[in-house]
């Protein structure tokens, strides 16, 4: 129920 | 140092290669709420500046907050400040912990 495990991953980008 | 992160380091990475050479994970709205380095690739610069570690977590970029800022804009800000002609350095202000 925490709130962060519903937050999605992020992508990763390159730089 | 910033002023509330008192584990901060500033780290300036010379524009020494053609490219930056690190990827990014996170932003806003996330799991990972300020963007974090996964890669450092060998021959960039960031990898030449030898001060950059994965695991960091980039709190800055040349004074910029990355604070509130979702993954595209963050890696956006990173990306111009690399590619400006106005400076042949980047400034990061990053931290070990999440």
């Amino acid at each position: 129920r925490e709130k962060r495990l519903t937050l999605p991953p992020s992508e990763i980008t390159l730089l | 140092p910033g002023l509330l992160e008192p584990t901060s380091t500033l780290v300036r990475v010379a524009k020494s290669a053609g490219t930056l050479g690190i990827a990014i994970e996170g932003g806003a709205n996330t799991r990972q709420p300020l963007p974090r380095i996964v890669t450092i690739q060998r021959g960039g610069s960031a990898h030449n500046c030898g001060q950059l570690k994965v695991g960091q977590v980039i709190l800055e970029v040349n004074g910029v907050s990355m604070r509130g800022r979702e993954h595209r804009d963050a890696a956006r800000i990173i990306a111009e400040a690399f590619k400006t002609k106005e400076r042949d350095h980047v400034d990061f202000l990053v931290t070990e912990f999440n």
